[in-house]
């Protein structure tokens, strides 16, 4: 575990924590798109299908419990609790989880490190992963007002997709057996996705005014 | 072991 890594893996928790808590708190869900999050339920579901038969470390169990628990009950909020759900945005959240699951999938079979069934869905789990934020950035573009909390919640994704970036350069020149072309390609084509939101977020945070996407 | 691909990271 080194610095970036840890720091990685804060940032990733805290974004869950906080949408998690925003929506606890305040009883909505308003700006944050039903897509991602029901895409990133999967990914944790898919990607976690290791975490009772090959024991890594107490740290990673737990925190792997914690995002598959944050996320299932992200969704649940969403999609059950009566307030909650009635402040979704649903005629604008139109993005299909379809044309990103069906791909991922397909790439998934394809490109593997082998070809067995938990490979084939953690190689599905990273490539969905990269994309399932695609439906809450159009969100955020159709949507007029950002609070601070989305914009926290997608300035925390991107830190730590960031962070994980240094972590496998770090990791590249520490461990000599270290090489993971499938996770790095699809890690860095998920934060390039961010780049364009991390633009303006930090525009408005300079000049001290509102989050606000072009159209 | 040999076979196994070990992923340590989340």
């Amino acid at each position: 575990m080194n610095i970036f890594r840890l720091a990685g893996d804060m940032t990733h928790l805290m974004s869950v924590l906080v949408l998690l808590l925003k929506i606890h708190t305040i009883k909505s869900c308003a700006g944050i798109s039903l897509k991602t999050q029901e895409l990133y339920a999967l990914v944790f579901a898919t990607r976690y299908l290791d975490i009772f038969t090959d024991f890594i470390s107490v740290y990673n169990t737990i925190m792997k419990l914690i995002f598959l628990g944050s996320s299932f009950s992200i969704v649940w909020y969403m999609r059950r609790h009566k307030l909650v759900r009635r402040s979704y945005d649903k005629e604008q959240d139109t993005f299909r989880h379809f044309f990103l699951v069906l791909p991922c999938l397909l790439l998934a079979l394809v490109m593997n490190e082998k070809f067995t069934f938990k490979e084939v869905m953690w190689a599905f789990s990273l490539y969905l992963e990269a994309v399932a934020i695609l439906p809450q950035l159009v969100l955020l573009q159709r949507t007029k007002n950002i609070d601070n909390l989305t914009g926290q919640y997608v300035f925390l994704l991107g830190a730590y997709r960031a962070f994980y970036i240094f972590n496998w350069i770090y990791r590249y020149f520490t461990e000599p057996h270290y090489v993971h072309w499938i996770t790095w390609i699809s890690g860095l084509v998920q934060t390039l996705l961010y780049a364009d939101f991390f633009y303006y977020y930090f525009n408005s945070w300079k000049n001290n005014v509102k989050l606000h996407l072009p159209a | 072991s040999p076979g196994i691909i070990e992923h340590d990271e989340l």
